[in-house]
């Protein structure tokens, strides 16, 4: 798959911190993401999106990013609450 | 699943409908409803009843639903049509809690199929899990999935997904009683009966995506939309349908006139701006229409009362070609102003078909020309058409049959050629 372009990287990085599949950035830090954390957040956003779990940022995936959704983070554990899944 | 963090001490939780949807078709009666039912899915479960209150009624419910727009003094902010759609909030003492809030600038429908607009009924249960505890979920089947899945059916014949009541009663524990049993709801006045679903043949006509003969073609932001009357359909980069039954052209293109019944070319310029025309006229939208449209094509070069049949800019030159019958303009959108030396003849775009239905680019930079049911690839930089044009439309690109191969039959044929076929 071609690397995403800088606009939808940006996008889709916003996104995924609004939906709590990445921590917010903190305002002392320099906001460096390591390819790693974001390929592990995009897989676990494709799993919700019902996608194949590539972790890369294609174009499907940011088309799923605009499909109609609750408001509700997807991750709640870092803000800390108790989450179970069945096996 | 996935649980919230909190739940409900109570086993009979009150709620009451604060505010309904304004610019809805669905009446106040039929809201209740659907929210008597949505609960009714959860509390069929487990041993949680829901009971309406009135105004009157001190303390404020537990559950408060609502329908509103913009900024509603949570830190929720609803985003107009599409994006997100609803929110509620998880169980808890604060005033809020259960809460649940509905974007008002949704097109909230019941009982009409996928892509009409947003199933009120499916939402409704979708949030009332968050009110309930549960956070969304992965499984393929739950409700809970935080992306909206279209419309779930009969409200009476509903039920929860084994994921969704496993999550439920991990909370709330099981229902003493079997769901039909179990009395469910408890209303101010007997409810009336859930709107009865329209048939499978949905009831305002539509147009056959199949049959081709589009009024226009554009690429949208990486999205193919495929114009035809007062309908549209949405091809994906994945090249997916976003639906089968196309989408009313006023509900989207908001600020449209109504009179406008046919886009007859659309394309995006450069900048992003979407352009779409009819008529001697268009439209400049960006994220909503631009205020004093439409203009004159005359701003486009293009001479007094002339119309257009297809509309692109090519990513070569970035400038645009505005086409009708055989013969092109040109326009420089850097310097804003008609290329000298137009009309040219068509016949540059080696063949090309007259009078197309419109012209588009795809992502990968080929140019489209569509006419009919067929279409005719120019591949990247190249104004030659594939030898193997035109091929048909709707297989490779709406998701429609193949057509049937014909054995040419010997004898005479009763058949027209252009100078370019």
């Amino acid at each position: 798959a071609p690397e995403p372009s800088a606009h939808d990287l940006s996008l889709g990085v916003d996104w995924l911190t609004r939906y709590g599949y990445l921590p917010p950035p903190h305002p002392g830090q320099l906001q460096l993401r390591s390819p790693l954390k974001l390929r592990d957040a995009v897989k676990v956003m494709q799993r919700f999106a019902g996608l194949p779990e590539t972790g890369v940022l294609d174009a499907v995936t940011v088309a799923a990013m605009r499909r109609p959704r609750c408001s509700l983070p997807d991750v709640l554990g870092l803000a800390g609450l108790v989450r179970r899944r069945r096996r | 699943y996935a649980l919230g963090g909190s739940a409900w001490k109570k086993r009979v939780l009150t709620w009451r409908v604060q505010s309904f949807p304004r610019g809805s078709a669905l009446r106040p009666d039929v809201v209740r409803t659907l929210m008597h039912f949505a609960l009714a899915a959860w509390g069929a479960e487990t041993d949680l009843t829901f009971r309406e209150v009135g105004t009157q009624d001190t303390p404020e419910p537990d559950i408060l639903i609502g329908f509103s727009q913009n900024f509603h003094e949570d830190s929720y902010p609803f985003d107009g049509p599409g994006g997100t759609l609803a929110h509620a909030f998880f169980p808890g003492e604060h005033p809020i809690s259960g809460d649940t809030h509905f974007d008002d600038e949704e097109t909230w429908t019941f009982g009409v199929k996928d892509g009409e607009g947003t199933d009120l009924f499916a939402v409704a249960v979708h949030e009332f899990g968050h009110a309930l505890g549960l956070g969304h979920s992965s499984a393929p089947d739950s409700i809970m999935r935080p992306f909206y899945q279209g419309p779930v059916g009969d409200p009476a014949k509903y039920r929860l997904s084994q994921d969704d009541r496993e999550g439920l009663q991990q909370l709330y524990g099981k229902a003493s009683q079997t769901p039909s049993a179990k009395p469910t709801r408890k209303p101010l006045t007997a409810p009336p009966q859930p709107p009865a679903l329209p048939p499978d043949s949905p009831s305002t006509p539509f147009p056959d995506r199949c049959q081709g003969n589009f009024d226009a073609i554009a690429n949208i932001r990486g999205e193919t939309f495929f114009f035809k009357g007062p309908w549209f359909w949405r091809l994906q980069p994945s090249g997916q349908l976003v639906s089968p039954r196309p989408a009313r052209l006023h509900r989207f293109w908001e600020g449209l006139p109504a009179d406008v019944r046919t886009v007859q070319a659309a394309y995006s310029r450069p900048d992003g701006r979407i352009l779409l025309f009819s008529g001697s006229r268009f439209w400049v939208f960006r994220d909503r229409l631009r205020e004093g449209e439409p203009r004159q094509l005359t701003a486009l070069g293009l001479p007094e009362g002339e119309q257009v049949d297809a509309v692109f800019s090519w990513p070569q030159n970035g400038k645009t070609y505005l086409v009708r019958g055989g013969r092109y303009w040109r326009y420089d959108e850097a310097a804003q102003r008609a290329d000298p030396g137009y009309p040219r003849d068509l016949g540059l775009w080696e063949g090309a078909p007259l009078a197309p239905d419109d012209v588009t680019v795809s992502n990968a930079g080929d140019t489209y020309f569509v006419k009919g049911t067929q279409y005719w690839r120019f591949p990247k930089g190249t104004v030659q058409a594939d030898p193997d044009s035109p091929q048909p439309l709707g297989p490779q690109w709406l998701d429609c049959p193949r057509p049937p191969q014909t054995t040419p039959q010997p004898g005479g044929c009763n058949c027209q050629c252009e100078i370019n076929q």
